[in-house]
């Protein structure tokens, strides 16, 4: 057929302050998960297959906002949600709302395989987790001090946290002047950052 | 946020996306990588992952739009991740990736930064975040 392609992200909204070194981790991880990426397409893994274990993998290290390292609520918890789509079929599979689940991913997946469903939230979702025998986790182990330190000042803030900082509304880009009526916690939905 | 996107051998496309959403955020709340068509899409043409203000990329279907417009407006991978992320996405901030069924990959996003990485069967690797 036609050449294999590959890429991942981890995230947009970068903190244009980000320490140097940070840059330099984020970019160490991303070559790792390309190079399982490109070993498993030379290795005639099938795309539905290499997506997945790319996702785990980035799920696994706690330096980007999903599985561990998540995004904190305003509870201080992590409610972590996946998708995950086939081309050929068009099939697909989506969960929200995880706690649990050391994979959200792979959750994904099998509800995409295993369910008559394309998208499963919250209990519904963890009791199809334990059902099918999926690692689980407490969720203590998404959290780590990083965030901790990161909902504080968003809390002190009031606002919703950018990955690296707080915005001021003079910093939220385009979305800073505009003057909204919207609002989503008590906040102009122009302070929302990108994830 | 993180996402990949996958163009195999066989010229079969897949997304996936994950994440823990916005810091501070309301318990209960959904974004956009959970919602096929808004953050994650994936059809013969092409696989989409997307990442930002989750509720701009859901009321753009932004994922869905980039296969659209290569499906109806017949423009290539390329073409079509500019086009949404200029004329889709209003005052949103977001940033995605996508492949091609011909082992095209194309990125693109109108915040400060992303952070990504791309490579291609020819031996094109390149990872970036500015």
């Amino acid at each position: 057929m036609g050449p294999w392609a590959i890429a991942v992200h981890g995230g947009a909204g970068v903190d244009p302050n980000l320490p140097k070194e940070r840059q330099e981790e984020a970019k160490r991880l991303l070559t790792r998960c390309l190079d399982i990426g490109i070993v498993a397409l030379r290795s005639n893994v099938t795309a539905i297959d290499v997506v997945e274990l790319v996702v785990k993998e980035l799920e696994t290290d706690p330096l980007f906002n999903s599985g561990r390292g998540s995004a904190l609520t305003e509870n201080g918890t992590v409610e972590m949600e996946a998708s995950i789509m086939d081309g050929p079929k068009r099939r697909c599979g989506a969960v929200s709302g995880l706690t649990t689940v050391k994979n959200p991913v792979s959750l994904a997946r099998l509800v995409m395989d295993k369910s008559p469903h394309s998208f499963l939230a919250f209990s519904g979702a963890e009791e199809f987790a334990r059902k099918q025998g999926v690692e689980l986790v407490d969720n203590e182990y998404f959290i780590t001090e990083d965030n901790v330190g990161m909902l504080k000042l968003a809390k002190e803030a009031n606002s919703i946290l950018f990955d690296y900082r707080i915005p001021t509304i003079g910093t939220c880009g385009a979305g800073a002047t505009m003057d909204s009526p919207l609002q989503m916690n008590g906040l102009p939905i122009s302070v929302y950052a990108p994830e | 946020t993180v996402g990949c996107v996958v163009v195999d051998k066989e010229g079969r496309c897949a997304a996936a996306t994950s994440t823990g959403g916005l810091m501070n955020k309301m318990t209960g709340r959904i974004g956009d990588s959970p919602l096929i068509g808004a953050g994650t899409y994936a059809c013969d043409l092409c696989g989409v992952s997307c990442t930002g203000e989750g509720e701009a990329i859901i009321r753009s279907t932004l994922a869905r739009d980039v296969a659209a417009v290569m499906e109806y407006n017949g423009l290539n991978l390329h073409e079509a991740v500019d086009f949404v992320i200029k004329n889709r996405l209003d005052e949103g901030k977001a940033g995605l990736i996508a492949v091609s069924k011909n082992g095209e990959v194309a990125c693109g996003f109108n915040t400060t930064g992303m952070f990504r990485g791309c490579a291609t069967e020819d031996g094109f690797m390149e990872v970036g975040i500015w």
